[in-house]
């Protein structure tokens, strides 16, 4: 782990005045090296690793803990900074319904965590409505349904062929005229660079000017999670992002790229294919994950 | 990295950054540079255009040109189709179904898949656009059970090619991959040979992750191929480098859209090459 390999390369600082540019070199690198292989992207690392050395150096070398413990220590505390504020429930809009929009790439998630999101809702006593917006892939609306059926909520489907905007007005509409306190919207995958599709969703933002816009994105997200969140955010605006596939092996080092580049709150992780797999984001718990 | 520039020290963190920022890896992106490394001390290379074909050459190296050709000669030859979640197994074999139904052959698919909501019906669709039957049952039933009987219909229909969509399913449950284990055994039952190839489909903006993923597929479930899909994205999918270099498995084929036209074979150059746009 990083904090055994730390102890290692620290030894020799037992008890000696304080952390410098030079003793700490080594120790910095296989953070670097602990945060790359974590799949946190490269520019996010470098910016890293120079904020942590600017706290680390000139700190005193503690005799309570080893000086390899200290700096784990101080970059823990760093991710967990930089990870943001612990979970904060979203407030719903002062008029029914609030609108929540979720996007992002190919096969991240949504329509699962749209389900999973609905699921959160009822429990809470707030009426959701689910809206199919996804004309394109084969079975969308199918699959957005039955999700519905299994939690007993309800769910718009447009026409066949509809385009998202006139089945979402439809939906709004809908639920304006029956207790829909939360709309739910799952979109269509699309790719940052597809022109046309993120014309689409800002299309879907002027139009319904959602109360929440968020990116659904994969833990398992490499380097490309930068690029995408960019795109994103540039494209639509991005208010918070759903983390999908925690439970799976995956460091996550797509949860602080994508929160480095955007700013923008993890508001829930997925943690499975069943609807209850969701959970509130706590930082403290991805940033030990990452560091591995 | 462009053209007639001249060497400067900071050449070997701009290849790190070009290499890590392509999913190579901490440690491929290492041999790299390490390559380069001593390629420079004996004044190998000149410049940096040198530099960029040395990286292609040695990335050549590593990850070799022959990946082609999926294994078809048997009568009903069985292509079973796995992978994570998301990365794209059912719409490949969409593209591939359309592709061998475009060459003659008949094909039959198993919508395996008992777990997804919808995921039977999401096959159906792309058995018809492709021209492919489908056999499958409602959610819930046992997959091996669907993969029997499409066996079993396919040398009955007398299909050149069946293929098998299995359920997206993370490698770190036991449970999941003993499932799958026991569909290739079903299969191997009623068609000797099958599957003739075991395809593990990879999305392209997966990270290091992709390396586990493929390790513990291929130890559970010995690995013919890799497919890697989404390459019309921005991720560049470098991980697969890593991933062929340890366990000597052939990139088959690639996805490069949502289309049934959408499928390519991999070439290795072409990949490579793409690593610097
Ligand atoms: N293990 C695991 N699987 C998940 C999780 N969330 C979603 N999945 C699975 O990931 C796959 C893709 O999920 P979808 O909800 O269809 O993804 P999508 O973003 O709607 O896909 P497109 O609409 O095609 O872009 C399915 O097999 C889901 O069951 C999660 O948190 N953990
Ligand atoms: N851009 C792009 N999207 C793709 C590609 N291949 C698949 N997709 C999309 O990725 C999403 C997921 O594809 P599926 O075929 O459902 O993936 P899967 O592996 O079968 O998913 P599960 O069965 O839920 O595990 C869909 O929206 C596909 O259209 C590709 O090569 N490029
Ligand atoms: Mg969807
Ligand atoms: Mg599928």
């Amino acid at each position: 782990s990083l904090s055994e390999k730390l102890q290692a390369t620290f030894k020799k600082l037992r008890g000696h005045g304080k952390l410098t540019e030079k003793n700490i070199q080594e120790g910095l690198r296989e953070v670097k090296l602990a945060l790359l292989s974590a799949d946190v992207n490269y520019k996010v690392v470098k910016k890293f690793i120079e904020d942590v050395q600017q706290k680390a150096v000139g700190q005193e070398v503690l005799s309570s803990i080893s000086p390899g413990q200290q700096v784990v220590k101080i970059v823990h505390r760093e991710l967990v900074e930089l990870m943001g504020e612990s979970f904060r429930q979203p407030a719903l809009a002062p008029a029914p319904p609030t609108v929540i929009m979720l996007m992002g790439l190919q096969g991240a998630g949504k329509t699962t965590a749209a389900a999973k999101l609905a699921r959160r809702f009822k429990g809470e006593r707030r009426n959701p409505l689910l809206v199919a917006a996804d004309p394109y892939r084969p079975a969308a609306a199918q699959q957005l349904n039955l999700l519905a059926q299994q939690l007993n909520v309800a769910c718009f489907i447009g026409a066949p062929g509809q385009t998202p905007l006139k089945t979402c007005r439809q939906a709004l509409s809908q639920a304006k005229e029956t207790a829909i306190e939360v709309v739910i919207i799952d979109t269509a995958g699309r790719l940052h660079i597809d022109e046309g599709l993120m014309a689409e969703l800002t299309e879907l933002k002027q139009a319904l000017s959602p109360h929440y816009i968020w990116l659904v994105a994969d833990a398992l997200t490499g380097q490309e999670a930068v690029r995408v969140a960019q795109g994103f955010e540039q494209a639509v605006g991005i208010d918070g992002v759903i983390l999908t596939k925690m439970d799976g092996d995956a460091r996550g080092g797509a949860a602080l790229s994508i929160r480095a580049v955007t700013g923008k709150p993890i508001k829930f992780v997925g943690l499975g294919e069943k609807l209850e797999a969701l959970e509130p984001f706590h930082p403290d718990r991805i940033a030990s994950r990452i560091l591995g | 990295v462009r053209g007639q520039r001249a060497i400067t020290p900071e050449i070997l963190d701009e290849i790190e950054e070009l290499l890590i920022s392509a999913d190579l890896g901490v440690n491929t992106s290492q041999t790299v540079i390490d390559y380069i490394q001593q390629e420079l001390k004996r004044r190998e290379l000149k410049d940096y255009l040198s530099i960029k074909n040395g990286i292609q050459e040695r990335l050549l190296q590593i990850i070799g040109t022959n990946h082609n050709g999926l294994n078809l000669t048997a009568t009903t030859a069985v292509i079973m189709v796995l992978g994570v979640n998301g990365g794209g197994k059912t719409t490949t074999i969409g593209k591939l179904a359309y592709r061998y139904q475009k060459q003659g052959k008949k094909v039959v698919l198993a919508a395996a898949d008992t777990f997804r909501a919808a995921a039977v019906e999401q096959l159906k669709i792309w058995g018809q656009r492709s021209g492919a039957g489908v056999i499958g049952y409602q959610t819930g039933a046992d997959p091996s059970a669907v993969v029997y009987d499409a066996a079993t219909a396919a040398k009955a229909r007398g299909a050149d090619i069946l293929i098998i969509d299995t359920a997206g399913r993370l490698h770190t449950k036991k449970n999941l991959m003993e499932e799958l284990k026991k569909m290739k055994r079903v299969v191997g039952r009623c068609i000797p040979g099958a599957p003739h190839e075991t395809l593990l489909v990879l999305d392209a903006t997966t990270g290091q992750n992709a390396i586990i993923q493929a390790r513990q597929f291929h130890q559970d479930l010995e690995l013919s191929g890799l497919v890697l899909t989404k390459l019309d994205g921005t991720a560049k999918g470098g991980v697969a480098i890593g991933i062929v270099a340890e366990l000597g498995l052939p990139i088959k084929l690639i996805g490069v859209g949502e289309g049934l036209d959408d499928l390519q074979d991999f070439d290795a150059q072409e990949f490579v090459s793409a690593l610097f746009y």
